[in-house]
């Protein structure tokens, strides 16, 4: 379902030209719950923006359902990841302006989606990760944990095909954590959601069903456990 | 060394108010290396702003080595904390516009220290968190965890006599994590250094000898260990 050939990403903007990813080779298939992990720096923010479209490999590409997503322009991009894509980025990237819930609800507006049904998930959602009675407050009156818990309730929102989430866990506490992980799994057994996620949490590697480890960006193991 | 007494912290800007903190009582002494441990949404973070003067608590008096922080007026306040206190923002809160190096130097800069003392500090410190190779990097060209370990070098820069640290570790990776705390411990037994950070990981609590609950803006417990 997402297939990832020979990618490279090299910046060049610094002093000293940065190989972030020195050729990473892979494929996901639908309904994957599979964990990336690897040191800081070691390219997995780098590798989760490519395959979500949101950031360009110096060479190589990324096909997803059967689209060349580098073959596209950036609206057809932009597009794209709306139907498709449910993304959860290691540093939130709420907008500051909204609320929590105006924040989850976002992507629904763009994809024209009825009041009703925007509400109806907008609650559903924030009441699954423990939100309900914050969902008025705008980011900077959130805690941190509570923010990355909008910015995930948000990746969900759109029931995309595959959630791309990078560090989802970081800032949470066990039981959040475990809450979201059921919450994740729930979706993926139940609805087929494909769930790829970076992460240092050792609760959450254990219950992925494959862990690939990146090292100075290139994949150096990709074992499939039974959790 | 810290003397907290009883805090309360009360949010009005939200439809319903909240009562971030309700009544914390509590000391720490010098040369501690206390974890503050609860849920997200609990008031860690509310607390570690309130004890570090970057916060006003509703009612209740915070005072540090004989100072009573809330009788600062606002300059006096910056001037304080720049002679005292070492803080780790749970969001880093870097300078953009700022290399590594520059963000490490920054606090000593404005202590006027000589630029071979500033050197030498920023040297030793990107060094000890692993990251010399970086240190013209600016913040977005650096992974969520290097971000981290570049705000905990900041904090440590001007050897202040407590360090405050808001989830510390929580992008990092277990080497990083590791390094860390070896780093911190040993600036904590060798030079006495006070820290007081709150967390969600594990192997950080473990190596806490001190370690006090927050429940819903309360301290439930407060617990001595013998790490
Ligand atoms: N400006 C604000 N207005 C209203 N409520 C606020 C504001 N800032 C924080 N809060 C609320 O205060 C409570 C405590 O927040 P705090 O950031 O201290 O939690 P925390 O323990 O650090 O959580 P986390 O582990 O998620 O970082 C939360 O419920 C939060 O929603
Ligand atoms: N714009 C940039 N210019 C130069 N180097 C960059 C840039 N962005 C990222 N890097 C470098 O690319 C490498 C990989 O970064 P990436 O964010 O993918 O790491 P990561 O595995 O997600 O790390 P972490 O666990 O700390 O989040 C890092 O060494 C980083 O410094
Ligand atoms: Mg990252
Ligand atoms: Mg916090």
């Amino acid at each position: 379902i997402i297939d990832v050939n020979n990618i490279e990403k090299t910046y060049t903007e610094t002093a000293v030209p940065v190989h972030a990813l020195r050729g990473v080779d892979l494929q996901i298939e639908a309904g994957e719950f599979t964990a990336i992990v690897g040191p800081s720096g070691s390219g997995k923010s780098t590798l989760l923006n490519i395959i979500g479209g949101l950031d360009v490999p110096s060479t190589g590409s990324v096909v997803v359902n059967g689209t060349d997503i580098s073959q596209l322009n950036a609206n057809q991009l932009i597009d794209f990841r709306q139907k498709n894509i449910g993304f959860v980025f290691q540093a939130y990237n709420l907008i500051p302006v909204l609320t929590a819930k105006e924040n989850v609800e976002f992507i629904m507006l763009l994809q024209g989606r009825s009041k009703s049904e925007r509400d109806a998930r907008v609650k559903e959602l924030l009441e699954e990760v423990g939100l309900m009675d914050k969902m008025d407050n705008r980011p900077t009156q959130l805690s941190g944990g509570q923010q990355q818990r909008v910015a995930v309730a948000r990746a969900l929102a759109s029931k995309p095909s595959f959630v791309l989430a990078d560090e989802p866990t970081a800032n949470l506490d066990s039981k959040s954590t475990a809450n979201l992980l059921d919450i994740m799994l729930k979706l993926n057994q139940e609805e087929g959601m494909t769930f790829v996620f970076s992460t240092h949490d050792q609760r959450v590697i254990d219950r992925a069903r494959r862990v690939l480890t990146l090292e100075d960006g290139k994949i150096v193991s990709d074992i499939k456990t039974k959790a």
